[in-house]
């Protein structure tokens, strides 16, 4: 049984290495995707897309673009009735549109 | 008060950051329609 | 026997460990692939429409959107710098980052939710590198939530 055991435990340290490299080159290509001119000028999505989505049809939408590092907050303000959220940013101003009905 | 961070502004954080923020608002609402209901609204505290 | 216990210990904790980063890792094809279709589509719309759409139409990403029922009354204090913002809602609401509503879009081909059609699947294969595709096959039948090791 030990043996057995050992043998599996090495099936799984090779599985888990490779896991380890698929994850690392995956994030790395993610990071260079968003670096690429092309994929900046064309990552949007517009606001027809966000109405499409059935879960926000009937909604008020928010959409918020901030700076990187910006802080959102939401206090837990259990039974208090009102709700908050508090957005902080220390490297440029925050852009908060609302998105229109149609 | 506790209260829940997320840095956002990020391209392609964790899946599901915000998962624990909706689910403390949803329980937050709940539990004050449900002091609503009991008829003793509490105080509003104003910032 | 102690051995055998010991060996049993180490393995469930690899198991545990391989489980977490398979997650990671299909979270990462995930948003590659929404990231890139979505990147595609929008070119063939502008190449179809010539021209791109009004900048006051779109949001670039990343963003976060917050959304509410319209009933909500919302409250909403802003600094003369635009670096800080207070929302006060009478009522709840739910945030979402930009890759889930994507996803919702159906920008992953719904391998989310591991609903994905035969020429989904092809979509996706075509967004990812060779060494995804297996992931990407597996996914397609569903989460996966055992241990999957992928023959390379």
């Amino acid at each position: 049984k030990a043996f057995a055991l050992r043998k599996e435990l090495g099936d799984l340290e090779r599985a888990e290495k490779s896991l380890d490299e698929l994850i690392h080159s995956s994030t790395t290509q993610l990071k260079q995707l968003t670096e690429y001119k092309d994929s900046q000028r064309l990552g949007y999505v517009t606001y027809q897309d966000i109405r499409s989505v059935s879960t926000l049809r009937d909604q008020t939408v928010i959409a918020v673009k901030a700076p990187a590092e910006t802080k959102l907050e939401v206090p837990d303000t259990a039974g208090q009735g009102s709700l908050q959220i508090y957005l902080k940013s220390k490297n440029g101003p925050i852009e908060v549109y609302l998105c229109p009905e149609e | 008060r506790s209260r829940m961070l997320v840095s956002i502004g990020e391209s392609f954080g964790l899946s599901n950051r915000f998962q624990k923020i909706n689910q403390m608002v949803n329980s937050s609402d709940r539990s004050f329609k449900r002091t609503l209901d009991l008829g003793s609204a509490p105080k509003q505290k104003r910032l | 026997a102690q051995e055998c216990q010991n060996l049993e210990v180490e393995r469930q904790r690899r198991l545990e460990r391989i489980k977490q980063k398979q997650s990671q890792l299909q979270e990462l094809i995930l948003q590659q692939i929404a990231f890139k279709n979505l990147v595609q589509r929008n070119r063939q719309s502008e190449q179809q429409a010539n021209r791109p759409p009004p900048p006051n139409s779109i949001i670039h990403l990343p963003f976060i959107i917050v959304n509410t029922s319209k009933k909500t009354v919302i409250d909403c204090s802003i600094s003369n710098d635009k670096f800080e913002y207070l929302f006060n809602f009478d009522s709840m609401f739910e945030i979402h980052d930009d890759i889930e509503v994507l996803k919702r879009m159906g920008m992953a081909c719904g391998l989310e939710v591991g609903k994905c059609s035969p020429e989904d699947l092809k979509v996706a294969r075509s967004l990812v590198p060779k060494a995804l595709e297996p992931y990407v096959i597996e996914m397609a039948k569903g989460p996966i939530s055992n241990v999957y090791i992928t023959g390379g």
